[in-house]
């Protein structure tokens, strides 16, 4: 294993375990940047781990950033221990990213649904909801990408406990969801929500529940087209931006519909490659160029947060 | 392990609403066992779809007397992921 994050592999897939050591590791490395959070426990008692990247000051403006809501999409949980990693290695060298360390935290939850992630490990790797348990029904988990109190158990979301995009009974029933729901409704100064899924090369923002356009969409979608760009320009990637609702389909419950309802406008979701030939089952020797390409994408939007306070 | 020999996935266009309503009885039936990567949404956006081996010939036979294209765009799960754990394993090694 690696005892360093220098020496640590970032073009494999890992565990949840060396993820966590990786965050360790981390810590240990920049202590005057990188802090470990434990915002809660996973329904089957695994802690819930977010990194702070933070310059000081008390609940400065900050952006958050998840990947691995839906743990069979691996090359998220990749990608986000590479962009930790980046973080650090920006800070005091690149302008943009020491410029937005000195104004604003950001928070980065790499595995934001970690029992579903042990599970793709150990049992089936193509796992995708928690990992919890619905009285009256033999079926097990809960989409958590519909589980938020945002039109929750509206059309785009299925009650029915043996579907993929189960709801849950209630808005939060799942802890992985209720965790971040306290902490942003705790911290009160999010002012960038970036969700990160995978597949199919799309950003969004809301609405997912309803097609009409959220009060921002103009400037929501500018800087789309503006990360979008920046993301193609290093392998050529194509992405297709929009809101939920018309660039895919109906999705109520969904993660950046909450948070933009709690008035973090710059709310984004991500699905990250690939065009259609592995779907959830990335190549590992994928994973760096689609980290190294998000990142431009998430440098745009950080950037425009920054400069564009509210 | 679960083992995910014989299933594909299947890349699907339907090339208009009715089609997409077809996949979207499709997604009904639940002893398919269907796993949709990508759902039914609109004409002309591809829907990818986990198909189990006992359920292959099935779903082939009904996207066909709808006259729904499809490709195949995962011709075996399993061996993908025996590719990735082999990986993951040379790197431990």
């Amino acid at each position: 294993r690696a005892r360093s994050t220098n020496t640590f592999n970032y073009a494999i897939y890992h565990t949840l375990d060396e993820i966590y050591e990786f965050m360790d590791m981390l810590v240990a490395e920049n202590p005057q940047l990188v802090s470990k959070l434990q915002i809660g426990n996973t329904y089957e008692g695994r802690p819930i781990y977010v990194l702070k990247f933070s310059t000081g000051g008390n609940k400065r403006p900050a952006i958050w950033i998840d990947t691995g809501i839906h743990s069979r999409e691996w090359v998220t949980q990749a990608s986000g221990t590479w962009f930790a990693k980046k973080i650090t290695e920006d800070y005091g060298q690149d302008p943009k990213i020491t410029a937005i360390l000195s104004n604003m935290d950001i928070f980065l939850e790499i595995v934001t649904n970690p029992d579903g992630f042990a599970f793709t490990h150990s049992t089936n790797r193509l796992w995708r909801k928690t990992r919890s348990r619905t009285a009256g029904s033999s079926c097990i988990g809960v989409d958590p990408n519909r589980n938020w109190d945002a039109a929750f158990g509206m059309p785009g979301a299925s009650g029915n406990p043996c579907t993929e995009t189960y709801r849950g009974k209630y808005a939060n029933s799942e802890t992985e969801v209720k965790s971040i729901v306290d902490f942003v409704k705790d911290h009160g100064n999010i002012k960038g929500f970036i969700s990160i899924h995978s597949y199919s090369q799309l950003l969004l923002y809301p609405y997912g529940y309803t097609n009409t356009p959220n009060p921002d969409q103009q400037e929501l979608d500018q800087l789309a087209k503006e990360a979008v760009t920046a993301l193609s320009s290093l392998h050529g990637t194509k992405y297709t931006y929009g809101s939920i609702y018309t660039t895919i389909y109906q999705a109520s419950g969904n993660t950046i519909d909450w948070t933009y309802s709690q008035g973090i406008k710059y709310s984004y979701t991500f699905e990250l490659r690939d065009t259609g030939r592995y779907g959830f089952l990335l190549p590992a020797s994928q994973i760096i160029p689609t980290a190294q390409e998000t990142w431009l994408a998430l440098v745009t939007i950080m950037d425009h947060v920054k400069n564009h306070p509210y | 392990l679960e083992n995910f020999v014989g299933h594909q996935v299947l890349r699907i266009s339907a090339a208009d609403e009715a089609q997409v309503q077809k996949v979207k009885e499709l997604e009904d039936l639940e002893h398919l066992q269907l796993d949709f990567w990508r759902g039914p949404a609109q004409p002309g956006s591809s829907i990818d779809v986990r198909v189990p081996f006992p359920s292959i010939q099935a779903v082939k036979v009904f996207l066909e007397a709808h006259a729904i294209s499809y490709s195949i765009m995962i011709e075996d799960v399993q061996s993908l992921l025996d590719e990735e754990q082999e990986q993951m394993f040379a790197f431990q090694g």
